[in-house]
């Protein structure tokens, strides 16, 4: 428009209505991508089983109300706190499902995959990851659970960190998993993997489907990177 | 703030809300339904500027005395945004993990002259 009438943003005021709106979608689109660091609208995901994702979010709203702090390492039962907004900078909080992997009688392990997107832009400030153990019957029976890395050098797992503890009754368990998941963030490959070692008489410690409620879970949550500070001398 | 309507062509905050099942996103956002992107429009003429979103002081003021008072001089004024607020928003990331994140400043809730 004439110069004083129409500023240059306001440009796409003087395009025909049908244009406009397209003009408008296509910018909202470009714009809400951008801002959570995606190349493209993700696809066809994989929605997980709806029992399971209104457990975990449970769990999260439980956690929320809560004031007491996770200790790194430490385990306990019930739930961890949300952290405080630091700087402005854009927050994420991440909802991982478990896959399951390779088992043996005493033994399973569960994969939990995080995108390279928020990875190559966000820093870990905590993770945590959800266990459910269904105990068959009353008695206290020994556990052990292991973070597994990948070994640069071949296709084995090194052992990470190693929790033992002993289950009594059936629940909830959190683990701190915030280093591990920080570990990974800085890998090629995004995977973190867990194994669980249970007495043999209990059989597999994981629920029988994907449906069930317990299905195991990982929270973490991810701040968006300070931008690098470039000096020119 | 003022919202449009009517035969005013001031500045004013036009709604726009984007429905995601319109765009074929309602599988991979889970929450919100759509995307109020309102966006600032319309005249700013010279006595306008400095209100009514920008907060008012000394200086504005005087600048804009001056401004009025020099009709000849073309200084531009802007309808823009003056208050946002974030857009939270629940999504399915391409490894159908499950994100939640507030993104800032994303929705317009009030615009006004520069």
């Amino acid at each position: 428009g004439a110069r004083g009438e129409w500023c240059p943003a306001c440009g796409v005021a003087t395009l025909a209505p049908g244009t406009q709106r397209d003009a408008l979608l296509a910018l909202a689109k470009q714009s809400i991508l951008t801002k959570l660091r995606l190349p493209a609208r993700p696809s066809a995901p994989q929605p997980p089983a709806r029992g399971a994702l209104l457990a975990a979010l449970r769990r999260l709203r439980a956690r929320e109300r809560s004031d007491t702090a996770v200790l790194p390492g430490m385990l306990r039962d019930g739930p961890v706190p949300q952290l405080s907004r630091g700087m402005g900078l854009q927050e994420y909080e991440i909802l991982s499902f478990a896959e399951s992997g390779s088992s043996t009688s005493r033994s399973v392990r569960l994969h939990f995959r995080f995108s390279q997107e928020l990875a190559g832009s966000t820093d870990i400030l905590q993770a945590t990851l959800y266990l459910f153990w269904a105990v068959p019957s009353p008695g206290t029976r020994p556990v052990t659970i292991r973070i597994l890395q990948a070994d640069p050098a071949g296709p084995n797992m090194t052992v990470s960190s190693e929790t033992q503890l002993d289950v009594q009754r059936s629940g909830w368990t959190t683990l701190d998993v915030g280093p591990a998941v920080r570990t990974l963030f800085g890998q090629e490959t995004l995977r973190l993997t867990v194994e669980l070692e249970v007495p043999e008489d209990w059989g597999s410690p994981l629920p029988a489907d994907h449906n069930d409620s317990h299905w195991p879970f990982v929270v973490a949550r991810a701040q968006a990177r300070t931008p690098h500070r470039i000096h020119r001398r | 703030g003022v919202d449009c309507g009517g035969d005013s062509r001031m500045c004013c905050r036009q709604e726009f809300f984007v429905d995601f099942k319109e765009i074929g996103w309602e599988d991979w956002i889970i929450q919100p339904e759509g995307y109020h992107m309102n966006y600032c429009t319309g005249l700013c003429p010279l006595h306008m500027a400095g209100i009514p979103g920008l907060a008012a002081s000394f200086h504005t003021a005087v600048l804009n005395r001056i401004k009025a008072a020099s009709a000849s001089t073309a200084v531009d004024s802007c309808c823009v945004p003056t208050q946002r607020r974030p857009l939270s928003l629940l999504y399915y990331d391409r490894d159908s993990n499950i994100v939640k994140t507030d993104i800032p400043d994303m929705i317009v809730d009030s615009c006004g002259c520069t």
